[in-house]
């Protein structure tokens, strides 16, 4: 019989994303443990690279993972990052098992779907597992625009299911 | 212009395709 098209053909992402992975050894310097893994640009290889790794629960504390449209590095001093701030959702510790895997692939799949309506100021996000309190960041381009910014903001809130108030940090601020 | 947009339940179904 024959293979209906949509089995055949992969469906591809508006843009290529990058996984990054902050390793936290000692030894090495800041930049050396920023480690760009490997980039997709179709929904089955996010998928296939998905059920290969680690999900953020399970890394150590001190590590990170980070998906960032390709060529923007995951760091304030990028051209892409300098102008730009983050979406902060905290974590407690005992959110870990419950929400933080589920909370960083709802995220990363509003990303790589497009489905913020400002989803050319979108950078990426971050996810940082810490002893007390694990965070997921969303990174914007360009604060000064003000409704993309607050959009973005509240898409998350919505797709999460966070009641409360999420931050927004100015890279500039935290720098 | 156009945008390759992707619900969520519509990459979750893909989530075991060969």
């Amino acid at each position: 019989a024959e293979v209906p098209p949509e089995f055949l053909i992969k469906h591809p992402l508006q843009n290529t994303w990058s996984l990054w992975f902050y390793d936290n050894d000692r030894n090495k310097t800041w930049e050396q443990n920023l480690i760009e893994l490997t980039s997709f640009d179709t929904v089955e290889d996010f998928w296939r690279l998905y059920h290969h790794i680690k999900l953020p629960s399970e890394l150590r504390q001190g590590h990170d993972y980070a998906v960032f449209k390709h060529g923007i590095r995951p760091m304030w001093e990028d051209d892409a990052n300098k102008m730009g701030g983050r979406w902060l959702i905290n974590l407690e510790k005992k959110q870990r098992n419950s929400d933080l895997d589920r909370f960083w692939l709802d995220v990363v799949l509003l990303l790589i779907g497009e489905n913020f309506e400002y989803s050319e100021e979108i950078c990426g996000a971050v996810v940082n597992v810490r002893p007390k309190l694990d965070k997921i960041g969303v990174w914007t381009a360009d604060t000064s625009k003000q409704q993309a910014n607050l959009e973005i903001g509240r898409k998350l809130k919505e797709q999460l299911g966070i009641h409360g108030k999420i931050g927004f940090q100015l890279h500039r601020d935290t720098m | 212009g156009t945008r390759i947009v992707y619900e969520r339940s519509f990459m979750m179904s893909l989530r075991h395709s060969p």
